[in-house]
């Protein structure tokens, strides 16, 4: 659920 | 990360590239809306807050930091420096009619309910539309010079290579963001006419001009 969260995107 | 994201953001910092250089060698922004321009700044500040928050990688940082500055040197040339080649009166697109909605849905359907996310949440909406004012401005004057073709073209490909992004990530590592992905595809469908054009006639050495 945490990487919804942390956009690691750009 | 997998070879279409990366691709993805090369392809976005190409055009944002492209697009400066070619304001500060014609020392012109005539056909460019500056409109988009400004959206474009709004969607990556309010996205790239987490700057101050969450450090990613070094990759991660050094892009955000260059897509923000050359974003804000863009503005600043169109609204300042080259003020005087500004196409201000066929760049009228009511651009409330993006950032109302798009703030307002920003509020309504998130992941978290938290200022940064929200903010978040809106630079995605509302960058899926940010490119109209500049599509209406073609579609206003009836053609696009060549080289703003080509920005359009490497932007369109970013999102487009972001979708293959996700597809990859939710096969190999289970992950999917359902709000990026469906503003990706509505982003991407925003660009499938101009890909149209840009292909059958730009490629072809013509320039982009519509039908009357």
């Amino acid at each position: 659920q945490d990487t919804i969260f942390t956009h690691d995107e750009l | 990360m997998n070879l279409f994201r990366f691709l993805g953001d090369l392809s976005h910092l190409l055009a944002i590239i492209l697009l400066l250089l070619k304001i500060w060698k014609s020392r012109s922004c005539a056909g460019i809306s500056g409109k988009s321009q400004v959206l474009f700044a709004v969607v990556f500040t309010a996205r790239y807050l987490d700057l101050f928050t969450n450090y990613i990688s070094l990759y991660n940082t050094c892009m955000k930091v260059v897509y923000i500055a050359c974003s804000f040197t863009t503005v600043w040339l169109i609204y300042s420096k080259f003020k005087a080649t500004y196409d201000g009166n066929h760049d009228t697109f009511r651009v409330e009619f993006l950032v109302v909605p798009t703030a307002i849905l920003a509020f309504l359907v998130n992941h978290d309910f938290t200022p940064l996310e929200i903010l978040w949440t809106f630079s995605i909406y509302l960058e899926s539309v940010a490119i109209l004012p500049q599509l209406f401005m073609v579609s206003k004057t009836g053609e696009a010079e060549t080289i703003t073709s080509h920005y359009l073209f490497a932007l369109g490909v970013y999102r487009t290579l972001y979708l293959f992004n996700w597809i990859w990530r939710y096969h190999f590592e289970g992950f999917f963001d359902l709000i990026a992905i469906v503003a990706g595809l509505v982003q991407t469908v925003l660009y499938c006419d101009f890909f149209y054009l840009y292909i059958t006639k730009v490629l072809k050495g013509k320039k982009l001009s519509l039908p009357a």
